[in-house]
């Protein structure tokens, strides 16, 4: 455990607590993707099978526990409490198109051809594209409400700290792991855009809109 | 050369 990814865990926390909260104080899940929250469960359900055969740490299986329960906590809040506020016609995007491509990319790039080790490839995969039907909405609507964006930057800088982390175990003990190399970085770029008029308007103090 | 990767990340 070093800095980079102990912050980068504690960010994707507070992501989590940022979206409960919102939904909470708002009575509200508008303006957040449900496909996009679907597909963290699958991320997390899919890469976490190894809670079943083997044991890291107590922070690991905590966290693994937190992560799984919280995304489908979510959901629940989005379909059931929530569900009058979630307008399904904006969240429009196709997740076969990431599911699929994610899934044939894990058949043919993976460390192991064995079932957990597929699926973990394959959440790997699919977390760095699940922001899509999130960002795609955001689009179409042209805004986000400021607690959104707290949330989404929260969630793009926990996947930014692990580059650094990356870095960190590659000097200290050598590891290198290339397939979530390659997909945290594409996750992190996807983010780019939406980190500049974060840091350059939300943070100002200005509402988040995106140009017509 | 590098060594195979821990699963030990989240």
């Amino acid at each position: 455990m070093n800095i980079f990814r102990l912050l980068g865990d504690l960010a994707h926390l507070a992501s989590i607590f940022i979206l409960v909260h919102k939904m909470h104080t708002t009575r509200s899940c508008r303006g957040i993707s449900f496909k996009t929250q679907a597909l963290y469960v699958v991320v997390f359900v899919t890469r976490y099978i190894d809670l079943f055969y083997s044991w890291i740490s107590l922070y690991n299986f905590v966290m693994k526990i937190f992560f799984i329960s919280s995304s489908c906590y979510i959901l629940y809040l989005m379909k059931y409490r929530f569900r009058p506020t979630h307008d399904p016609t904006l969240d429009t995007f196709k997740v076969e198109y990431l599911a699929g491509p994610c899934f044939a990319l894990a058949l043919i790039f993976n460390y192991h051809f064995d079932f957990t080790e597929i699926m973990w490839t394959f959440s790997i995969y699919l977390e760095a594209v699940a922001i899509f039907p999130q960002l795609f909405m955001m689009q179409r609507t042209g805004e986000a409400e400021t607690i959104t964006t707290h949330y989404l930057a929260a969630l793009g800088i926990y996947r930014a700290l692990y580059i650094p982390n990356w870095i960190y175990r590659y000097y200290t003990e050598g590891t290198v792991d290339p397939i979530a190399i390659v997909a945290g970085i594409v996750q992190t770029g996807l983010y780019l855009d939406f980190f500049y008029v974060y840091f350059t308007k939300v943070l100002q103090g200005q509402k988040f809109e995106l140009p017509a | 050369s590098a060594n195979p990767p821990v699963k030990d990340e989240l």
